[in-house]
């Protein structure tokens, strides 16, 4: 029997909405010590890996793991029903062919019910390498968005060049061509706001930008993202959950 | 021109 139970709704909302526009069927895997989930999109050049620790709820209880395979759409449609400030109690049998998600407003005494049918999901978990990655930022999640937005619309590839000064993002296309270029600081009022940069060799790497663009709407997660970088293996970008992440492995696009 | 590699290319099915 798994019950985890959100103390916001919002909670879980937010986590969704951060990767449903990039897969759409999805093997939750629920255990003791929490949820895991991975998916990689249609093309096979994202992989999104989400992990919920129990810290996270504010009960948690899975007597033996299970598996839940979910429509994000469809799920998507229920979480709606469901107000922010509502507490969400995901509920499964030991072994499902259905979820119920159960959102209450405890001051109005609300209870509202949802029953969402499971899907037999054939999916491989991949094995997910320790990389060894030259290079690591962390910036504010909404100046990251700002450059994939912005640049994106002149190219559909975005490069992101690392050197022990600064950080590059770039782009060209048809119409012309685009640069940020950042440097890194430490706000000490506002750590959030604080641009980090540790390096070991400086990286050039490109990615399509349709990709990054699905990256972005993370950023609901967190105020940050971090990104590491080698000029071998795919890009991670990871969102941190106050217990957990949400994370992106993005495929770059080589010289040909 | 750049050739947009996959994912699986890095990462081994468990």
């Amino acid at each position: 029997m798994l019950e985890a139970k959100f103390e916001e709704a919002s909670l879980f909302k937010r986590i969704i909405d951060g990767f449903k526009d990039c897969v759409q069927l999805v093997n939750f895997q629920c255990k003791e010590d929490g949820i895991i989930a991975q998916a990689v999109d249609d093309s096979r050049v994202l992989l999104v890996s989400l992990e919920i620790g129990v810290e996270a709820f504010q009960e948690y209880r899975c007597d033996r793991p299970v598996t839940l395979g979910l429509d994000l759409n469809s799920l998507s449609k229920i979480l709606r029903c469901g107000n922010n400030t509502d507490t969400l109690t995901l509920i499964a049998e030991d072994t499902p062919d259905h979820i119920g998600l159960v959102f209450e407003d405890n001051k109005k005494g609300r209870v509202a019910e949802y029953i969402l049918k499971l899907m037999d999901i054939d999916a491989d978990f991949l094995k997910i390498e320790e990389l060894e990655y030259e290079t690591t930022i962390s910036l504010p999640s909404s100046e990251f968005s700002k450059n994939v937005r912005d640049l994106s619309q002149l190219g559909d590839s975005l490069s992101i060049a690392v050197t022990k000064d600064n950080i590059k993002f770039s782009t060209e296309g048809d119409i012309g061509s685009g640069s940020v270029l950042l440097q890194p600081f430490i706000n000490m009022e506002k750590p959030q706001e604080s641009i980090k940069l540790e390096m070991e060799s400086p990286v050039d790497l490109t990615f399509g930008a349709k990709y990054l663009l699905d990256i972005v709407k993370g950023s609901v997660l967190s105020e940050t993202i971090g990104i590491r970088l080698s000029s071998e293996a795919p890009a991670l970008f990871q969102f941190d959950l106050a217990s957990g992440f949400l994370q992106f492995f993005l495929a770059p696009k080589f010289n040909e | 021109k750049r050739k947009q590699v996959t994912i699986e290319e890095f990462f081994s099915k468990s």
